[in-house]
């Protein structure tokens, strides 16, 4: 389809002024709910003293996010607001990063819409997508709607806090995933209580040393 | 657009068929994982010897969701996998309406694909959109995604058994989706535990007796 060729064109331009700053870009992609802004909140509260982080925030309405992320940190949050659009696109990105200094950032998220479906279609000009999913929402999402765990890299299983509660076998679930994507990397966190976020930090640090 | 003038006529031809039948259909629509097929299921098992009930499930890979109601019901339960699409549409419906016989179904449940943004603008000829959100997702889900809770006329809280466990202000939850849609009518439930079941019950009985 044209449109998708079109936001593909904007894409390579993205990520090669990315590149060109040697700023990595995380594309965060979950179900509505799975603890994104979360697990940003706590990333930006617990590292925002070393690490020089900007945030890019998709919704379809509102700037809840943006402004629960702006709490966290005197640097940017730039919220889109689609109005409809079930996915962000690289131009909305594009547009976001004429607001940022790439020379003054070590780590770029991008918080996408809430949506396991559209979204995987669209590339920002990311470095690479990470897909949350919650032990709240069952072990068969990465088989029910494989096209997201196919294209990320990374996983981060979270809100494990709640496993005593809930009938989720974490190690299906991983086996789900695995037979769709067999070379995603696995986080295991709780954003509410900091559960497993040494290694997500340890994985972010690592972004930034090198090129991922 | 095109594509859905031709979807709206299609819906308009189920509603006549059904109408024509008295069989009232509920499209459940929700994010990933919010419950609607253990909703469904504990439905099946309760109601399914006083209440013959259809059910067509729409899911973009694998049939899970029909094998897990197939499991509680010897009525059809027909499986649309979409292939990609993020939402079902009318002439699927329409389809799965060819094998059903609407002279011995008292009330058809159509599961949508886990989605909050694109099925709130696909009719599929249904008598109403129930939503479904859950207490481990946030309070502002309807603020966030607010046509497809403005397009529903039922709603849905589940895994109220999880409310001791997560920081989650129900009175909020509702505040937030009677801001979007002052009609919407509530039920509170577990699918896990029957929590709240019975009102659920009572409105699908409400629902076949007299016409929604
Ligand atoms: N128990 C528990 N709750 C969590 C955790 N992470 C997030 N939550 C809760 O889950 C709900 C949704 O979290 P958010 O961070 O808003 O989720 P999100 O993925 O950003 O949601 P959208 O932006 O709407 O897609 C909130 O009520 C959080 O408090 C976790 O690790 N454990
Ligand atoms: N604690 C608790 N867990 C629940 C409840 N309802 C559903 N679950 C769990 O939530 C997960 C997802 O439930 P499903 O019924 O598959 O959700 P769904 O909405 O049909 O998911 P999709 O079809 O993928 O959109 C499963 O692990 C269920 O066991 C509930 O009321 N309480
Ligand atoms: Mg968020
Ligand atoms: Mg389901």
């Amino acid at each position: 389809e044209r449109v998708m060729a079109k936001n593909d064109e904007i894409a390579v331009d993205v990520r090669q002024r990315l590149a060109t700053h040697g700023v990595p870009a995380l594309n965060l992609v979950s179900s509505p709910g799975s603890g994104k802004t979360l697990l940003l909140e706590r990333t930006l509260q617990d590292l925002g003293d070393e690490l020089r982080m900007a945030v890019v925030t998709g919704d379809v309405q509102t700037e809840n996010d943006a402004d629960r992320l702006a709490r966290w940190t005197d640097r940017l949050v730039h919220a889109v607001v689609t109005g409809g659009a079930c996915h962000l696109d690289a131009r909305q990105v594009a547009t976001a990063l004429e607001a940022l200094d790439l020379d003054d950032t070590d780590l770029l998220f991008v918080e996408n819409v809430g949506n396991l479906v559209c979204p995987a279609s669209w590339d920002l000009g990311e470095t690479a997508k990470v897909v949350l999913f919650s032990v709240t929402e069952g072990e068969d999402k990465p088989l029910k709607y494989p096209k997201m765990f196919r294209m990320a890299r990374y996983a981060v299983l979270n809100k494990v806090d709640l496993l005593p509660h809930v009938p989720f076998d974490l190690d299906r679930a991983v086996a789900c995933a695995r037979e769709v994507n067999p070379e995603l990397e696995f986080f295991f966190t709780s954003a509410l209580t900091g559960e497993g976020t040494a290694a997500w930090y340890d994985f972010l640090w690592s972004c930034v040393h090198t090129p991922v």
